[in-house]
């Protein structure tokens, strides 16, 4: 049990780490067992370094650092169980224009993996689309539209 | 593998019938507040066999059948997905693969695989084949993230223990 | 103790269903005591309905529309509470541009009352403000600087 | 009553001196992510007389205090802010009033009062007459909307009944 749990945690721990970099254009992200001697008995620290700064534990950084913190771990985990579908609804709501912007070009590159479903309301995350779908609800039910990928999204 | 076609039957918000078809690899869906987004997720956990309503936003599963008051209210609701299985990693000897769940005002579920009825057990089985279940951390939830990001360490570790 | 309670949450319930009215173009909110005979033995529920739709209990909306209802009965509470500033970090994350606009409206319009103070990454809601500061951080530390109301808001 | 101006020494991510002159009606705070933008919002809590480190999302008091890495750590943080106090809202009989607070690497707090030491007894009772507290309703903090929209019938009651 522990021989397999250490091996899927190496893993994970170096997707998270490339996945980090690839996000913040070049930061440091570290997965640490509390206790390596006797991992079951410690937990798993999150620890974080963005470029230009100093590293630290992923509780002492923003709003939006912990998002992109999450959604590396998440991508890493996704990547160890590989689904062939993946499904997020907006997990992109408190990042900025920079941090969606390379959000949506590492979603594109894994992409061409597995397909991914993403819900968003940024028009920077809309622009990378391989096809948009617009949903409304003119009033008593909703209603979807593929959109044509050259209109100018008008939010 | 990768899901080719969505269809939603009275589902939520979606009164009547919708068809989204989806590329194989990068698809956006945008909209305003309120407009139906996140039951299109509902919508594929329900499929997926998915039988806790929480995670559906409802208290109760035949909440999930469109109501869109003033008397528009539906008495079956009903999805089904279309997966490629080019690679046939689904294990049935078909290119395409379509599984499909009906619900009713009483609350009773049938599922359906290639138009005939089948039972939960067995979608579930052909499913985690391929690695498909309806609570798997390839659906991320609206407000999921957030959650995820507020984990002490020794939480991080249980929900890594019980993943691998 | 419960006379001054009813008082109150009468108060809070008035402010409550005009400010969601406001934020929703003619929405309707409501704040209901499950159990109006003993007050204290229940709960409160919030029921909430956007234009062209029906009444439903907020547990049952849609992510921006609980949020919708969440500001509502926040500002309702601060109307009620009336302290002479107010600080308010990302409330509009979830928010698409319509909502977002209200919302600035609303902001704008109480801001002639009281104080508010408002971090966003909104470009709508910039354009509606009094004033802007730029937060950044060029490398080391943190820095701040008023940006001039006329300039174009590049994200 | 209104805040006139916030001046942050070597608190959290604000090396050095930082000055803000507000607005009396509608002011908006934006930059990127990690820039500073709530570390200003924990600067006010912390001048209010917030003892909980949580709240302004530190383990210790101490890591209030500025630290860039590479040996560029401060030793002390100060903050202070000024309010308008034409109305007299505040029971003292001046027109503009400034509170500050500094912290050290012991975790000692001073507080002041128009230049002067006072303690942080006397400062809460004198801006809790003007309705300013450290924990109010007046601070939304980043992600307390979404966890305040979570809340059962039950804790919105409590929560009522605590503020009546
Ligand atoms: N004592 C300290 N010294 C230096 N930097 C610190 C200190 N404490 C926290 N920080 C840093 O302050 C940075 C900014 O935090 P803050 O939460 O204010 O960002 P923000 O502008 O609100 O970003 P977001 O848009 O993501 O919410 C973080 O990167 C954090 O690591
Ligand atoms: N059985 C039902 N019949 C009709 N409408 C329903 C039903 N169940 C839920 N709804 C409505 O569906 C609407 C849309 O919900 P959904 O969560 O999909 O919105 P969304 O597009 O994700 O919005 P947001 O951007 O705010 O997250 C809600 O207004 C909700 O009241
Ligand atoms: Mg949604
Ligand atoms: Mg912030």
């Amino acid at each position: 049990k522990l021989e397999h749990f250490m091996k899927a945690f190496h893993e994970i721990c170096e997707s998270f780490s490339s996945i980090f970099s690839k996000l913040t254009g070049g930061g440091e992200g570290r997965l640490e067992l509390q206790r390596p001697e006797s991992p079951f008995s410690g937990g798993v620290d999150l620890y974080i370094q963005f470029p230009g700064k100093p590293m630290r534990l992923a509780s002492g950084a923003s709003g939006g650092e912990r998002s992109v913190a999450t959604i590396a771990y998440l991508l890493a985990i996704q990547s160890f169980l590989k689904a062939p579908f993946y499904f997020l609804d907006e997990i992109d709501a408190h990042l900025d224009s920079m941090n969606v912007s390379r959000l949506a070009e590492v979603l594109r590159e894994r992409s061409s993996e597995a397909q991914f479903i993403v819900i968003s309301l940024k028009d920077v995350m809309l622009h990378r689309a391989d096809k948009i779908y617009g949903v409304f609800n003119p009033g008593d039910r909703s209603r979807v539209i593929a959109l044509p990928m050259t209109i100018e999204v008008v939010s | 593998t990768h899901l080719t076609r969505i269809v939603l039957k009275n589902f939520k918000s979606f009164g009547g019938v919708t068809r989204l078809n989806l590329e194989r690899g990068f698809n956006v869906i945008t909209g305003p507040n309120g407009s139906g987004k996140s039951n299109i997720i509902d919508a594929v956990q329900f499929v997926l066999g998915e039988v806790a309503s929480r995670r559906m936003r409802a208290s109760d599963l035949t909440e999930l059948i469109y109501d869109g008051g003033g008397g528009q209210r539906a008495t079956v609701a009903q999805v089904s997905i279309s997966l490629d299985n080019s690679d046939r990693s689904i294990p049935i000897d078909k290119p395409l693969v379509t599984i499909g769940r009906s619900i009713d005002r009483r609350g009773n579920s049938k599922y359906f695989l290639n138009g005939k009825r089948t039972s939960r057990r067995v979608l579930l089985d052909l499913l985690g084949m391929a690695g498909i279940s309806p609570g798997g951390y390839n659906i991320v939830l609206q407000g999921a993230a957030t959650r995820l990001s507020d984990l002490t360490p020794q939480e991080r570790m249980a929900s890594l223990k019980e993943l691998i």
